[in-house]
């Protein structure tokens, strides 16, 4: 079982979002796919059908009062499970601050499901607070979507650190499958341009040479119907996009 | 002295953007002017003219080790002051956690100051962490930036219900200034348009007509220079806009 974190720093930049795309993408290739919501907003867990949060889910699970089949819910989608978010996320890191050395606590607790799912997905909240702490530290592998757009790369720089720092003294097995250009405009600006091509110098084949194109009208109807953008157009560009990230992701993934 | 906090717990929204060039046309209308960026990415900081983040900043205010005279310094602005952040910004949430009853000490903090500026802008992290906590506990009125997404929309209705609980049990005297429609394509999609509509319909007056446009070539070179939009093309559509907003904020503020 491969458990994914996508996570940057920044807000904004379309985790939520490649979350919920490559998880039904990993899905329809044939992967059985769970997408744990770690975010208080719960965009992740309003994206899958429902537009509701559930009463229990991954607070719940992280705190020890539960395990994973009380709060795994199916989704609309075949072989795509959901632990969503409460609104009691807010209070995660105070709760998960006081457990003494339990910063991998999240892997433990999902690993006796490792026999029903090949990819966990784990959405991050835009924060370096303890809950991202843990979901870095019990990873298998973090992918971090970034917009070509100065503020995003300084959260790029800052999210590597931080990656790089966990990787060294918490979870030394953790790859990183790579950095996801999201939100690329088709005609680029100079400072964007600026910013790839910075980005390709930094990070050279970490980075795929296409990224995610911005579609808003596709994005914003998407997240309004509950629906990932790849199953309400599955021909659009971006749709196509995740599809090969995708495909490109469950090659490189060491737990294939 | 009115103290504005920026705030919206959705992120990429346009809080910094937001802060740093209102702060900038409050400056240009002859406000004595202090941002403080309070939020551990430092994007305000590096907006004003630097891309260094100081040495001594909002953390050091915050726990005490220093006054605002040391921590407090001009940018290139006339009348424009910032208290920068710095990295330890990122453990502030748990340093204030355990100061009993401190939930306005930003407020006690910048009182004396009351007679060096006539704004004092907050720029918060997307987080319902302690630090925001403390800004909405400490400003007299608060901005909501908010883009007609979906997404966006969830994270307004949280914001707004967390502030009406602020304003209840701890802040009785914050007024909400308004929500500022950001990020407003110039051709909306049909879901960008229901959100704009609901967004009017349940809050009213509290929306300005006309919000800010969305103008990716010069906001990302504007943050690619360190400097303000209004700044680097005061002529755009963008910056008017932003300038029109100020002036709306300055008639409205309790404070004036
Ligand atoms: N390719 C795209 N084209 C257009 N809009 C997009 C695209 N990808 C995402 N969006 C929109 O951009 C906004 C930000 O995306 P999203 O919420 O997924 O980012 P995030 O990083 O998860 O945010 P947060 O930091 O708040 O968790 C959303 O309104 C989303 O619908
Ligand atoms: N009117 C606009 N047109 C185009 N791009 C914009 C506009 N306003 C802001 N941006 C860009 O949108 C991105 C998000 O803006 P910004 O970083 O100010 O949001 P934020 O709410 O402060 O994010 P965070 O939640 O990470 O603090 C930035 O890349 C910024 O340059
Ligand atoms: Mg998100
Ligand atoms: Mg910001």
């Amino acid at each position: 079982m491969e458990i994914l974190a996508v996570f940057n720093a920044k807000g904004g930049v379309a985790k939520t979002t490649s979350t919920v795309n490559l998880g039904t993408c990993f899905a329809a290739m044939g992967a059985r796919v769970l997408i744990v919501d770690l975010d208080y907003q719960g965009n992740a867990t309003t994206s899958l059908g429902t537009s509701e949060l559930p009463s229990v889910g991954s607070y719940d699970l992280i705190t020890g009062s539960v395990g994973v089949a009380e709060v795994c819910r199916p989704t609309f989608i075949p072989d795509l499970s959901m632990i969503g978010a409460t609104r009691s996320l807010a209070a995660v890191d105070v709760e998960l601050a006081l457990k003494e050395s339990q910063h991998d606590v999240l892997r433990r607790l999902l690993a006796p499901s490792a026999g029903d799912f090949d990819v966990v997905l784990l959405d991050c909240p835009p924060a370096m607070g303890v809950m991202t702490l843990n979901a870095l530290a019990s990873c298998s592998a973090v992918l971090i979507p970034s917009p070509p757009e100065p503020y995003a790369h300084d959260g790029l720089l800052r999210t590597w650190s931080l990656i790089t720092r966990i990787r060294g003294e918490l979870n030394t097995s953790m790859t990183v499958l790579g950095i996801l250009p999201t939100l690329v405009t088709a005609e680029r600006t100079e400072a964007q341009e600026d910013v790839l091509t910075l980005m390709r110098a930094e990070f050279g084949s970490r980075i795929p040479r296409q990224g995610i194109p911005r579609d808003d009208a596709l994005f914003s109807r998407a997240a309004a119907h509950s629906v990932p953008a790849c199953v309400m157009a599955p021909e659009a560009e971006a749709s196509c996009a995740y599809v090969r990230i995708a495909c490109q992701l469950l090659d490189a993934s060491p737990g294939k």
